[in-house]
């Protein structure tokens, strides 16, 4: 394919990015460091912070004057000016450590409520991102939900890289921080959810792709041709073909010094599917042992017989 | 096709996050 093309097809996924993904690279990183001024995300680090907190997980806006009282409250308590950015080093780690043991019952599974409602509503997102891949909505049917089946979690995590650095995760549109030793802090084996993501996260990270970068990424990963079950897998090839020139071309032109970068991208690839993996039997384990939890209908239509 | 009855949904129409 022409050059021009390739760029349009990149112009054109990128698009779909930005109309569909509330929360780009761009803004995440931008509420991480500390740049959008008064708007600082709440910061959920121990089970206080979380009982403040927790009511407004997934609110697509948390009001105002709550939000920035209890935020001053964590800052002030804690000496933590604005919030752990990548680069400073804090002492914020430890912060949530300690309080294993206090953890009341139920927490973990009201967590693990809010995680699956956001995860629902995100692969409805991704379904819609991968509807305007151009030629997807033309496969047959089956196959359109062989890869989003396949590729949905994938595509997730890789979404979730530029929310998170080291100390935490963005979480609710951006408006919540949780921090890593919190995660780390919840009984098992939910306390193992969330390491697995923050270490690939962070590797990722390293990349330093950007919002149009991620989008053609994203597209070539649903675009998978060997995925189980495919009934017609020529077109996918054909079309992840294309996209494949095309993130090759945009990375080229982005990222002129970046050497390797396109091969450093497909190795990830290989990378997201173990984890993939590792999760799935993480929720097939809770389903045997978490006798009151209750598994999101859609997630559970992805994750049955998936690995 | 039952199996995966709210992802052929999704791909066939525009599903509001309400009904998920």
């Amino acid at each position: 394919p022409e050059a021009a093309d390739l760029r349009a097809l990149a112009r054109h996924l990128y698009e779909a990015y930005l109309k569909y993904f509330p929360l780009t690279k761009a803004k995440a990183r931008a509420i991480l460091s500390g740049k959008t001024g008064e708007k600082v995300p709440f910061i959920i680090h121990d089970m206080k912070s979380l009982i403040e907190g927790e009511q407004f997980i997934n609110c697509k806006q948390i009001p105002v004057l709550e939000h920035q009282k209890q935020m001053s409250a964590v800052a002030v308590g804690h000496g933590v000016s604005g919030i752990p950015a990548a680069h400073s080093g804090s002492d914020f780690g430890s912060l949530g450590s300690g309080i294993g043991g206090m953890t009341p019952d139920g927490v973990e599974l009201r967590l693990f409520k809010s995680y699956q409602s956001r995860s629902a509503e995100a692969v409805r997102e991704v379904t819609e991102f991968a509807k305007s891949i151009p030629g997807f909505i033309d496969l047959d049917l089956n196959d359109q939900v062989t890869l989003l089946k396949y590729g949905v979690i994938e595509v997730l995590i890789i979404m979730m890289s530029p929310l998170m650095n080291k100390d935490g995760t963005l979480i609710s549109y951006g408006q919540i921080f949780m921090t890593r030793e919190f995660f780390k802090s919840l009984r098992k084996p939910f306390c193992q959810m969330m390491e697995p993501k923050f270490e690939f996260g962070v590797k990722f990270n390293t990349l330093e792709l950007d919002d149009s970068d991620m989008a053609l990424f994203l597209a070539v990963i649903i675009l998978s041709g060997d995925r189980p079950g495919l009934l017609n897998v020529k077109p996918i090839e054909q079309l992840q073909e294309t996209v494949l020139h095309s993130l090759e071309l945009q990375l080229k032109l982005n990222h002129p010094d970046s050497l390797q970068l396109f091969a450093k991208l497909l190795q990830k690839m290989t990378d997201l599917r173990q984890i993939v993996t590792d999760h799935v039997h993480l929720i097939e384990l809770l389903k045997k042992t978490e006798v009151d939890m209750l598994l999101h209908p859609l997630l559970q239509e992805i994750i049955k017989d998936l690995y | 096709k039952e199996k995966h009855k709210i992802l052929h949904q999704l791909l066939q129409n525009s599903t509001s996050p309400g009904d998920l």
